[in-house]
């Protein structure tokens, strides 16, 4: 069940986009 | 008479100590005379811990100065204010270079899970928002183990205190809308035990740029104010506006000799055309820990790169084993 770093980072890409719509302006 | 017989009772009798771990409080009665060894030794045999180096017991002495409590010396001998009990707290004080090659026993990593949890939702780390997101995940799954579509009850982690305000403030997302996000992922942890969701969570957390830096606020010869950071691997130098990364470091292997005296420390590089690296602190009692930790951060640096003691090979196999058990039983499920 160990994520690989690979795992981690493709997450955190996706997160990132998903948020990045409702970022306050400046945020 | 009444006066000294109390005086002679209380010097040969023991006095209430609370210890404070980040999942329990513990009690003791502790001997007058009991050392500070005597005080953790007994506090890691009560909650099972046996990866002792990486903890100690930290406390605001008389002055209100954060101490940790030495070992060799009396717990009586080293400022503790007079209250009663008198009270520690139990912490990680040195970190690894990783955590999971080096952390071996679930309390250990549990310990430290709390720890940098706490440390990132109080904002003393600082956590970019799409990490905040997974980590909360995995906290997620630490605390109610596998996601069930047809019992999990909307709302459940938005009354949860899963991530650092600041993260909130930056977006324009109701409290429904950062939970949809932490399911998501929440979702893909399925089958993960809490002891490797909360291994994950700490391979996330120990790549953020604050994880395991202890800061200083120093200045140098032209009284420039900086941060000084120590840390598993060196110390950093970082510039009084940028906690996150380092203008300087010196990895432990590149210096030669650290010392201090009075307000002036001084790190001399092993290459000796280099020059020193001298900088002032506001206290002496600040580079007494500041050399404290650099001592204990080289100590565990040297030993990682030795062959594991006898003692921690038995530990990991003990480990390993149990975790193998634990995934049979699992799997039988």
């Amino acid at each position: 069940n160990t994520r690989s770093s690979g795992y981690h980072q493709k997450a955190l890409a996706e997160i990132r986009n998903s948020l990045l719509p409702f970022a306050n302006s400046g945020g | 008479m009444a006066f000294s017989f109390l005086i002679r009772k209380k010097s040969t009798k023991s006095f209430p100590v609370k210890v404070i771990t980040l999942d329990a409080e513990l009690e003791f009665n502790l001997e007058w005379r009991a050392t500070g060894r005597d005080l953790f030794d007994l506090v890691c045999r009560t909650i099972g811990l046996r990866e002792t180096w990486y903890f100690g017991l930290q406390y605001q002495d008389s002055k209100g100065f954060m101490s940790w409590l030495k070992l060799d010396k009396k717990v009586h001998d080293q400022g503790i204010p007079q209250q009663i009990p008198t009270t520690f707290n139990f912490l990680v004080k040195f970190y690894p270079e990783d955590v999971s090659e080096e952390l071996v026993q679930e309390v250990t990593q549990h310990l430290f899970y709390l720890q940098v949890k706490q440390a990132i939702l109080r904002m003393d780390i600082y956590c970019p928002p799409e990490a905040s997101v997974l980590l909360a995940s995995y906290a997620v799954q630490a605390k109610y183990g596998d996601y069930d579509e047809t019992s999990y009850q909307p709302g459940l982690l938005a009354s949860e205190d899963l991530l650092p305000q600041r993260v909130i403030d930056q977006y324009q997302m109701t409290p429904e809308m950062w939970e949809d996000r932490i399911k998501i992922w929440y979702a893909d942890h399925k089958t993960m035990s809490r002891d490797e969701a909360e291994m994950e969570y700490l391979k996330v957390a120990q790549d953020l740029d604050m994880y395991g830096v202890n800061y200083f606020d120093i200045s140098n010869k032209k009284e420039t104010n900086l941060w000084l950071g120590v840390t598993a691997l060196g110390l950093n130098i970082y510039e009084k506006e940028n906690k996150l990364a380092p203008k300087t470091t010196f990895a432990w292997s590149e210096i030669r000799h650290i010392s201090f005296d009075d307000k002036k420390f001084i790190i001399k590089p092993v290459d000796k055309t280099s020059p020193n690296f001298v900088f002032f602190s506001q206290k002496v009692r600040m580079n007494k820990l500041i050399l404290d930790l650099c001592i204990g951060n080289h100590d565990l640096f040297m030993r990682r790169r030795k062959p594991d003691s006898m003692e921690v090979q038995q530990m990991k196999a003990q480990a390993k084993e149990e975790r193998s058990r634990r995934q049979i039983e699992r799997n039988k499920l």
